[in-house]
């Protein structure tokens, strides 16, 4: 953990179905990558961190201290991907649903 | 092959080979299929199994939508014939059917016995030849719906005739029209007779061969924020009525309230923010009352000013009304000495 970069960036988390308690009903995955983001958005922001232009706004004023009490941009997902997940509905026939948003691609700072 | 059956889809390899072939990245076909249980070898199983391989593979969306459900049929004998019901009530509102197909197997023909006639040789050595036997029975498929309360027969939704194939095998039918109108008439259970006018032997009692119905739709709400929670989320943290979640289960009526002293920007100092100075510009000011606060001798904490405010009245006056900790003498030599 401590040789994350500082920066808004991904960081790496898998989920066990298992440990949260739904592995009875899900059938495959058991398990998937989800990733998530963290880290800061400090003005000036890299490129890297692909602010939206509020995101730089919000920074600048944060910054120049024009506003009190103005946070930084929070780091969160920017591109995300589907995950298909096979389970057991509640009378117990199988069911396929592939959800969107479930596993995190590229983060931003917005 | 009736697991192609879906116009858009190429012809999937028989189900016949089951998954052994295919190595899941996750887990094994024979994870997957312990984790299904005793159902793990009927043939629904098998297929819905396929269609998540081919979607984690290719990402090939089931039948052009986002959701696949699969009914298993419970059977029944009903005046000697048997009769497959379906229970479709787990499908969502959210869920705008596609297709439906039907997939059953069809056991292989028994062909009736060469008819016996009584014939009279015209020609001196022609034998008496035993006409071929007739066409195989046909096989009849009747669909009826049936609401949950009423214990008719049901309506009828559709029939259809077939041949019977030349050997056994596994056919699928479009039944998308049959169930589309019978979930606009709230009819969710449907029954499927396989009539070929024999009587039933039980022959098909718990076998792998049980018919299944498989629904293709589209969940308008699957794109909501928290749509994975709607399907998955079976127990609630908060079940209704419960106590409030904030308050430990065993905790007493806790006097303390949680708070957040407003620092409005980061704190330069370890001063106190000012007590009794509420800026009257900061919109969201806590507004501390006597009785939420601790009973000790802290007294209640202000939000700091605002930079600007703090710059206009100048330090000493925020200084003035400021408290700082009052620490007795050694702890101040302490301090000073460090």
């Amino acid at each position: 953990q401590w040789d994350e970069p500082r920066v808004c960036s991904r960081r790496y988390l898998k989920v066990d179905f298992a440990d949260i308690g739904w592995n009875e009903w899900i059938i495959s995955p058991k398990s998937f990558d989800a990733y998530y983001c963290s880290g800061a958005c400090e003005f000036p922001m890299p490129k890297i961190v692909r602010p939206s232009n509020h995101a730089t706004i919000q920074s600048i004023v944060r910054a120049v201290g024009i506003v009190p009490g103005i946070p930084e941009p929070c780091c969160v997902p920017d591109k995300m991907s589907s995950l298909g997940v096979l389970f057991l509905d509640e009378n117990k026939n199988v069911v396929l649903k592939v959800y969107p948003n479930m596993s995190v691609e590229t983060c931003a700072c917005r | 092959n009736h697991m192609a059956v879906h116009p858009s889809w190429s012809a999937l390899p028989a189900a016949a080979d089951g998954l052994q072939g295919d190595k899941d990245s996750q887990q094994s076909p024979g994870d997957m299929a312990a984790a299904l249980g005793p159902g793990a070898q009927d043939m629904v199983a098998v297929h819905m199994l396929r269609l998540y391989e081919k979607y984690s593979r290719r990402g090939a969306r089931p039948g052009g939508g986002n959701t696949v459900r699969s009914f298993r049929a419970r059977l029944e004998v009903v005046n000697q014939k048997t009769v497959y019901f379906f229970n479709l009530t787990s499908m969502q509102d959210s869920e705008m059917i596609l297709t439906a197909t039907f997939h059953f197997y069809s056991e292989p023909p028994r062909w009736p016995r060469a008819r016996e006639v009584f014939c009279k040789p015209r020609v001196k050595n022609m034998s008496c030849r035993l006409l071929p036997p007739g066409p195989p029975a046909r096989l009849h498929l009747l669909f009826r719906s049936l609401s949950q309360n009423t214990a008719t027969q049901g309506l009828l939704r559709g029939a259809m005739a077939l041949m019977p194939p030349p050997r056994g095998l596994w056919q699928a039918k479009d039944i998308s029209s049959i169930i589309k109108a019978a979930r606009r008439d709230g009819e969710l259970l449907l029954s499927a007779q396989l009539d070929s006018g024999e009587k039933d032997t039980g022959a098909h009692r718990h076998s792998p061969h049980m018919p299944y119905i498989l629904v293709y739709a589209n969940d308008l709400a699957i794109s909501e924020p928290n749509s994975v929670a709607v399907t998955l989320q079976r127990y609630d943290p908060f079940p209704a009525g419960d106590p409030e979640p904030r308050a430990a289960p065993n905790s007493s009526a806790d006097p303390r309230v949680r708070r957040a002293t407003q620092a409005s920007g980061p704190l330069q100092d370890n001063e106190l923010p000012g007590l009794d100075e509420r800026p009257a510009h900061v919109p969201h000011a806590q507004h501390y009352h006597k009785h939420e606060l601790w009973p000790s001798p802290f007294r209640a904490l202000k939000p700091r000013p605002g930079r600007k405010d703090r710059r206009k009245k100048g330090q000493d006056t925020f200084a003035a009304s400021s408290q700082v900790l009052d620490f007795d003498e050694k702890t101040m030599q302490k301090a000073r000495r460090r």
